[in-house]
Formats: C-alpha cells, structure tokens, sequence
C-alpha cells in the first residue's frame, strides 16, 4: 500500500496489522486509522498524512530540554540501564565533559562490577560502595563526591525493579528525594525496551507516581520491535524520548529523532 | 473487566436461542481486545477468535442463566488447553547427565534463570547441578553467575578465554570429573537477527548436545515476542520455554504467541528477583491473567 493516497478497506485492515505489530495498542492504532480513512484533499500519500498528524500530536506535546547536570536512571529489570548509563558516559565524555558514575545498584549480584568494568573501558570516575546495601547512600555520596569535585555531569545507576513492588518503589522515591536535597538540576530517565508490550506505559505511570519522571530512552531498537509503546508514553505522560539504544556496545545509543522513528513504525 | 464487558453484551443476546457468527461478533471483538491488550500477537488474537467463534457456533451456552460467565469459562478453557495442557518439567537424560542450555534476547533473565532452575532441580529432583558460565560478552557476566552459584551452592565453571565454545567443552569435562548429572550452559543474550551469534549459539549447541533448550522470554514482551521466538526456534531446536518477571502485573500474553509460532512447552516462570522465585508453569492461572 505504500504511496497510496486513497487507502481501500484492505488497505486500512493492513495498515492497522503493521501499526498493531508495532506495539502501539489497538487504541492508538483505531484512532490512527480513523483518522486516514476519513478522505483527505491534500492528495497525499497515507505515509505523508500519517507522519504529519503523528507529528502534529507527537511534537505538539514534547518539550526537549537540555539534559541536566545528574542523572538518575530507572526502569524495570533487565530493559538496559547500567549499559544506557555507560553509553551515556561514553556520550559526555566524547563531548569533552568530565562524567561520574555512580553505582546505585546495590542489589544485583555482580551489579557493581558491570558498571565498574564499564568505567574502567571508558576511563570515567566511578563512586561505588560494596559494603552497603543502602542504594540512597551510595546515592548521595556519589552526587555529593561530582558536585564538590565539579563534575560536568554526574549519572546515577539503580536496580532494576518492578512498578508492582512497594518497597522498592519506596526505596527509588527515597534516592531522589536524597539527590534531590544536594542539587535540583537532576533529570530521570527511564529506560523502556523497546520489545515491551503494553505493560510499558504501566510501568512509565507507576515510576512517575513515585518519582517524577523526565524523559525515556528506548532501548534495544536494534531488534526487530518498533517500539511503538513509546507513543502511549509520550502521548499520555507528556514524556520525551531523549535516546534509542541500538545495541550493546558504548557508541549504540542515538538521539532520538521523530521523524525517523515515526517512519520506522509503518516499517 | 471482560466480563462486565460480556454481561451486558449477553444480556442482549440472551432468549435467541443458538449462537450466531453476528450476534456474536460484538463479544468476540472484545475477546480480540483484551488478547491485543494482553500482548497477545495479533495475526495468534484473530486465530483464536476464530477458533472459539467456530466453537461457540450453534452452541447452547446462552441457555445458561450467566451466558458472560459461561462465554468467559469456554474461552478460559480453550486458552488453558491452547497453553499447553500439562505442565512438562525437564526431560532429563536416560544416560543420566542432563545437558541444558538456556537463551535468549539480552536482558531477559537468562542468567538468573540458570541459577533458579538448577536451584529447583537440586531441590525438587534430587539432581547434583552444575552451572557453565559461557557469556563471554556482557561485562561481569561469569562474576554473576557465580555470586548466584555460590548463592545456591551449585559450582559454576568459568575460563579466561574469549571463545565461548572452549568454556563449554571444558565445562562439560569438569562437570563429568565432579560427578554433576545435570549441566546448565548459560549463553550471552543475542538478537534473532544477529547472524553471528545465531551462529554461535548453533555451534555451542552442536558441541554440547543438550536434552533441552530452553527459550528465556520476558514476560512483557508485545507483538516481537513471534518473530524473536521463531527466529530461535528454528536456528535451533528450543525444547521449551521460560517466561520470566511474571511477578510484575504485565498480563503475559506473548506466551500465547510464543507457544503459537513455536509449538513448544512453556516448562516455567519467573516469579521474582530471588532464587526461590521460580515455578512450574500453569497454564490455567495463565489463561485467567490474560483475559484480564
Ligand atoms: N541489543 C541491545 N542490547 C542492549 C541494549 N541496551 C542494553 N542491552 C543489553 O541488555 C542487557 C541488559 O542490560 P543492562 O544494562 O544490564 O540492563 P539493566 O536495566 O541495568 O538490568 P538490571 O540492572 O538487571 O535491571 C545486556 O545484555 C545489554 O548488553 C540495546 O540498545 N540493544
Ligand atoms: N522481578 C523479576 N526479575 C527478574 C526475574 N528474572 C530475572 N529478573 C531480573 O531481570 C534482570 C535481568 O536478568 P538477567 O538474568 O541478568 O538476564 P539475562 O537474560 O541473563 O541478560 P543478558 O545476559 O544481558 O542477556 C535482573 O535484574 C534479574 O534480577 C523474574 O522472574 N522476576
Ligand atoms: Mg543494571
Ligand atoms: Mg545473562
């Protein structure tokens, strides 16, 4: 169907299968649809109007600020943050700035030393404590140690976890409010895998209850999902996608960029 | 809920006697969204509602006082009995030594998983396991698979070397050596499209000839979950399946599409971080959570 500008109704029956494929939710889609069904008298092709009216509503809503000096990363087990965190590192460093980790994630067998042999690959500073448990206390000293040496930007790793756990929701609220006692120029960012189904805008609105939440990087975009979940998350939460992680090495993480992404989502 | 949802769609149906395709397409179309929003692919969705719309045809269900309740149970038990009827453990060796090696896309709870099944497999079938730490790749991720061995007291081999398949061999005649009946190989995680790995995931499975492979699968992952599942599925021979992080509220219905494209069993879950978080699978308790 590509480059038509009339969509049949087996047009808009595929077209619906490929946006459906790509995680966008049978909501998102059935407005989508609807709304190119509906005859248009710019005679563009349907990809034409799907990106206009996608980029109306999408960019409409975004603000994309300028990263601030700490960052804090969170997000479900597994979706990519200790690895965004290094790519991150990698990112600053590049730009000539002086970067701090911090390993945050004070739970997960062999947490800090992933981080650390990410640090040591990148030649970036990194604050660790293996002696305690407390992820609020590595938190603040590891924010504490980049404000008073004067980093240039200071990224904070934590556990992995689930919006379903209490405790640790509690425990996530507690290291930013600890951050947030040393400096207010802090950013979260949420890591979302980009192979996530519904469940993501779920876990983007429990995190946000217990923290606020500024922005997502979408990661593993180098797979075969579209990551079209990130359009309920910006849509409802009024969240920017600040990168894509496209794959495991420092150099995969990309700016992200709408116009691509959209287009990639009709594949 | 799907059932209010049917309550007030059966009310209007109800007194007409037999089930038609029309007078059920209202119910169905809901069926069809609730899979879609369970994570259900939506080309297996449509297969479904299909499949219990020819059920349901010409059926005396609506003569029931509850026909939404009636409807949602014949739905439920088609889901359960698509799932995967009995809850398949591992299919050890007659040779006594069990070879199993466990993959899957990064991120998915492979490593943990290792740890957690062979925990189980000491505990529940009196097996003596052994773990082989063979992703070479993520950073610290043989120190992770051993801080859990050691966690569970199960031995973990490990090698310098950046050649996956050494580490395996050499795993395999250790374990021998230690009189282990049971091996688990853990693998890097690897994306369906990355030929190279693909490759090498083939290759550690041509060397170690396992009785079964497991395919560790995030229990929210969306439409992908058919084409990852299948693309490993047919590079190698997946004996089964593992869903994991099933303790989180995502309603689980890519195990609907894995078991679809694959055919395979799913043998397990993941129900938490800890080593104790880990069960058969159900495919009752499933069918339930993804109707929502
Ligand atoms: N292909 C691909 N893999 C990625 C990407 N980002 C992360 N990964 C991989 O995903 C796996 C998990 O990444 P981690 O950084 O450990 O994820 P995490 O969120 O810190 O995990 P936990 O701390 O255990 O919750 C690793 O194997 C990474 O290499 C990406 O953009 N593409
Ligand atoms: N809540 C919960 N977390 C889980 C479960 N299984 C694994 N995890 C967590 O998910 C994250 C990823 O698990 P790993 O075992 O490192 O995943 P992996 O597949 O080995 O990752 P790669 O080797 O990078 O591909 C870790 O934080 C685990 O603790 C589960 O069933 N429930
Ligand atoms: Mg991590
Ligand atoms: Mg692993």
């Amino acid at each position: 169907i590509s480059g038509k500008k009339h969509l049949s109704a087996d047009d808009l029956e595929k077209l619906e299968e490929a946006l459906l494929q790509a995680d966008l939710g049978w909501e998102v889609v059935d407005n989508i649809v609807d709304s190119l069904s509906k005859s248009d008298d710019k005679n563009l092709a349907w990809e034409e109007r799907f990106l206009n009216s996608m980029d109306l509503l999408l960019n409409g809503k975004i603000q994309t600020k300028p990263l601030r000096k700490t960052i804090l990363l969170v997000g479900i087990n597994g979706t990519g943050k200790t690895t965004s965190a290094a790519k991150l590192a990698g990112e600053f460093s590049k730009d000539g700035e002086s970067v701090l980790l911090v390993a945050g994630d004070t739970y997960r067998a062999a947490a800090v030393e992933q981080i650390r042999e990410w640090s040591k690959r990148l030649k970036v500073q990194l604050v660790a404590n293996e002696g305690t448990s407390d992820p609020a206390a590595v938190a603040f000293d590891g924010v504490n140690s980049g404000l008073s040496k004067n980093v240039d930007r200071i990224i904070v790793d934590t556990a992995g976890r689930l919006h379903t756990s209490l405790n640790l929701m509690k425990e996530l609220e507690k290291i930013n409010r600890v951050v947030r006692k040393m400096t207010d120029e802090v950013d979260v960012l949420i890591t979302i895998d980009a192979n996530t189904g519904q469940n993501g805008i779920q876990q983007a609105r429990e995190f946000n209850k217990y923290l606020p939440i500024d922005g997502v990087i979408l990661t593993k975009m180098d797979g075969t999902a579209r990551g079209g979940i990130a359009v309920p998350i910006m849509l409802e939460l009024n969240l920017p996608v600040y990168y894509i992680g496209v794959g495991e090495q420092v150099d995969d993480l990309v700016p992200f960029d709408m116009d691509s992404y959209l287009k990639g989502l009709i594949g | 809920q799907l059932q209010d949802r049917f309550s007030s769609i059966f009310k209007t149906i109800r007194g007409h006697g037999k089930i038609t395709e029309s007078n059920i397409s209202d119910a169905m179309r809901d069926v069809r969204r609730a899979l879609l929003e369970a994570d259900v692919n939506f080309k297996v969705a449509r297969r479904f509602v299909d499949r219990i719309t020819d059920k349901a045809k010409g059926g005396e269900v609506l003569t029931s006082i509850t026909p939404g309740q009636q409807f949602i149970k014949i739905i439920q038990k088609e889901l359960t009995e698509f799932l995967g009827g009995n809850t398949e453990g591992i299919q050890f060796s007659s040779s006594g030594f069990t070879t199993i090696v466990m993959a899957g896309l990064q991120g998915s709870g492979k490593t943990t998983t290792c740890a957690k099944l062979a925990r189980f497999l000491k505990n529940k079938r009196q097996k003596n396991p052994f773990l082989i730490a063979a992703d070479l790749q993520r950073p610290a991720a043989v120190d992770q698979l051993k801080v859990l061995g050691k966690q569970i007291d199960v031995p973990v081999y490990s090698e310098d070397t950046k050649d996956p398949l050494k580490v395996v061999k050499n795993g395999i005649s250790q374990a021998k050596s230690q009189d282990a009946d049971l091996i688990i190989i853990d693998t890097a995680g690897r994306l369906h499209v990355d030929e190279t790995l693909m490759n090498q995931l083939k290759n550690i499975v041509s060397l170690s000839n396992p009785n079964e492979i497991l395919f560790v699968a995030d229990g929210m992952t969306g439409q992908d979950a058919v084409n990852s599942s299948k693309a490993f599925s047919e590079t190698v021979d997946v004996t089964g399946i593992v869903l994991t992080k099933m303790d989180g509220d995502s309603r689980g219905g890519a195990a609907v599409s894995i078991r679809e494209v694959t055919g395979k069993p799913i043998k397990f879950i993941g129900t938490s971080e800890n080593m104790d978080g880990f069960e058969p699978f159900h495919p009752d308790r499933l069918s339930q959570r993804i109707l929502g």
